[in-house]
């Protein structure tokens, strides 16, 4: 089953530093 | 500003428009190129030359072994309780009838459950219609893939299928169908919705329905067709590999714009537009035109198995081939880390409005057989609700496509696979 993912729950799950890194390209 | 840069340039930039025309020019020139046929390996080569006309050389074939079916004169005729002419397409794989065809009386279930209920004496020298209404395509497909098997078991001369789509205008949907073991193969083919339903409806008032089938065709199975991968080296990790596939062999109707030229012509696009725009990533992204998946996602087995001690190094896989309509996100396997670093990539795709994350344990069709592996991937998430309208019949041609979706859709795939491609860090098995 395919569901539609709840992204709140990665909150905790990536380092400040990779949300920073990936933010970096937009 | 990556992503930026990529999106103007595909979308409103000189990129604006390309994937369409290429993908036009392709599916006019080849039309379909069934597995084995020299229609495909001709397709192939133009791939490669359209590649190397971009100055991208990194471009290898893989040999694969794959099978031909031809289709030959198909015919249905009803002849009880009325004369009618019935539109069919066989299914991959099917034997042929004898010359003068097999006369015999319809029996139509909705479901394997109520074909297995039937007595035997019930089912002995008719034919099987699988009635089945159309729910999700992994549902109601298996009616297509098993449905000759399952009625040859209880004593069925041959075997058809109500399409495997949603809607029709008496349109009929082939498609592959594999025989099992120590049955009889019997002739099996697809009819529409509507004269399904037609059957259908004379069955249950009690009336005796006789149609005549005709079919012919051959199959062999030594033939030789090719892997395509097109490798846009990294600059830092040039062994790890991030994958953007899509399959370039297609069924023998229609022209395969939609499936799956479209993912075709997106991952074909990924390498040539960060190449245009000298666009870098540290780990190499290869570009995979699988062969003959329309048969049983044979190039996609023969590559597992050829780089299976490779397979550590694949970083993410993705492929389209459920449609090029609008992109809206991607549909992920992975772990809950891998997943997640996915939903951060695609938060940077809000003005396209492709940042939707749909969880799945087995996205894709070739790309199914490493994800099973354990490597992460997806498939494109696309506004694919006609999808199966036109899946395997006549109407699957570029007249589907849509020239501004087409460039959304390169433009994502390949912002997407840089990205990945870029991190400092491997998305985590």
């Amino acid at each position: 089953a395919s569901l539609p993912k709840n992204t709140e729950e990665c909150s905790n799950v990536l380092t400040e530093e990779l949300i920073k890194e990936i933010a970096a390209y937009d | 500003d990556v992503v930026n840069e990529i999106l103007q340039y595909v979308i409103e930039g000189d990129f604006k428009g390309q994937t369409y025309d290429e993908l036009a020019k392709f599916v006019d020139k080849f039309g379909p190129r069934p597995s084995g046929t020299e229609s495909l390996e001709n397709s192939i080569d133009y791939m490669i030359q359209l590649t190397r006309d971009e100055d991208i050389n990194n471009v290898v074939t893989e040999e694969v072994q794959v099978p031909l079916w031809e289709r030959g004169e198909e015919k249905i005729t009803m002849h009880e309780p009325r004369h009618k002419n019935i539109a069919v397409l066989g299914l991959g794989r099917s034997v042929s009838t004898p010359p003068e065809g097999i006369t015999a009386e319809v029996v139509v279930v909705k479901s394997f459950d109520e074909l297995e209920s039937q007595e035997e004496n019930n089912i002995k020298g008719k034919i099987v219609l699988f009635n089945a209404i159309f729910t999700k395509y992994g549902e109601t497909t298996v009616y297509r893939t098993q449905g000759a098997t399952r009625a040859a078991q209880k004593g069925a001369v041959a075997s058809l299928v109500r399409s495997v789509a949603p809607f029709s205008i008496n349109s009929p949907h082939t498609g592959a169908q594999n025989y099992g073991e120590n049955v009889t193969k019997i002739p099996t083919a697809a009819i529409t919705i509507e004269d399904a339903d037609l059957i259908n409806r004379m069955y249950e008032r009690g009336e005796k329905v006789v149609l005549n089938i005709q079919m012919q065709s051959t199959y062999e199975t030594n033939k030789v067709s090719r892997n395509t991968l097109v490798d846009y080296k990294g600059i830092q990790y040039p062994e790890k590999l991030v994958i953007v596939s899509g399959h370039i062999d297609s069924w023998d109707v229609g022209q395969g714009a939609m499936d799956d030229g479209g993912g075709l012509f997106i991952s074909w696009a990924v390498p040539v537009i960060l190449h245009r725009l000298n666009l870098r990533p540290k780990r190499t992204i290869r570009s995979i035109f699988w062969t003959a998946e329309e048969l049983g996602l044979i190039g996609a087995y023969a590559y597992e198995e050829r780089h299976r001690n490779e397979s550590d190094n694949i970083n993410f896989i993705m492929e389209s081939d459920e449609g090029t309509f609008a992109p809206l996100g991607l549909e992920v396997a992975g772990s809950q880390e891998a997943r997640c670093m996915i939903a951060e990539i695609l938060k940077l795709f809000q003005s396209i409005n492709a940042s939707t994350l749909v969880e799945s344990d087995s996205p894709g069709s070739d790309i199914a057989v490493l994800v099973n592996t354990g490597i992460p991937g997806a498939s494109l998430y696309n506004a694919n609700e006609k999808y199966f309208w036109f899946h395997h019949t006549e109407g699957d041609t570029i007249t589907v496509e849509n020239e501004h979706e087409l460039d959304l859709g390169a433009a994502f795939w390949t912002a997407v696979a840089y990205i990945i491609a870029d991190l400092s860090v491997d998305i985590p098995r």
